[in-house]
């Protein structure tokens, strides 16, 4: 699965 | 969330709003390259689709609904309600040069080989490149409005301002995201050259044109 971390960002 | 980002975003969202109201308050998108603003509305799109399947914040979502809702609007105004002031003799860049490599690339190099993940590696490669059809036509007409210099400056600050954020977050998050971060670099490296011009020419007082 994704690591959603960076998603957070714009 | 910190200062950096927060200034970036800020940038971002001035940048955006200065591009609508210059157009809105002139009646015209002369000079503005309508390929750029179609290709910033295909990132958004690409980047924002998990608005759909997840929440992160209010501050995140009110942001993506406002660049998405912003950057339609402007593509609507560019071809559609001022379309007769559109510049399209110069603006010729050929966006499947962009377009076709980024897509290949996001396929190849990525996170997650999911159609979100990939959608999402596709808009950060897209974004770090898709100002380029505006400074292509800027270099063809030899000239910018000044206004629209101050839209490409709070465009650059915003990306530089973002490669400090990842500094932080590497520091303190020990967060770092490899394909943003190359991209980050690419975009903002881009912008150097347009940076000084704004620096020696436009701060002080000089409208931007190139040498013929």
């Amino acid at each position: 699965s994704t690591d959603p971390s960076h998603h957070d960002e714009l | 969330m910190n200062i950096f980002r927060l200034a970036g975003d800020l940038s971002h969202l001035a940048a955006i709003i200065i591009l609508l109201l210059k157009i809105w308050k002139t009646r015209s998108c002369a000079g503005i390259s309508g390929k750029s603003q179609i290709l910033f509305a295909l990132v958004f799109t690409t980047r924002y689709l998990d608005l759909l399947t997840s929440f992160i914040s209010l501050y995140n979502t009110f942001m993506k609904v406002v660049y998405i809702g912003c950057a339609y609007a402007t593509v609507y105004l560019i071809y559609m309600k001022f379309k007769a002031t559109y510049d399209g003799n110069h603006d010729t860049f050929r966006v499947e040069f962009l377009v076709v490599p980024v897509g290949g690339l996001a396929f190849l190099v990525n996170h997650d080989f999911s159609p979100l993940e990939i959608l999402w590696t596709f808009s950060i490669y897209l974004e770090s490149v898709a100002i380029l059809p505006q400074l292509f036509l800027i270099s063809k007409t030899g000239e910018a409005e000044t206004i629209t210099t101050h839209y490409l400056f709070c465009l650059g600050v915003y990306r530089a301002l973002y490669l400090f954020n990842w500094i932080w977050r590497f520091y303190f998050e020990g967060f770092f995201d490899m394909i943003a971060i190359v991209a980050g670099v690419v975009q903002t490296i881009l912008y150097c050259d347009f940076f000084y011009l704004y620096v020696t020419k436009v701060l002080k007082g000089k409208k931007l044109s190139l040498p013929a």
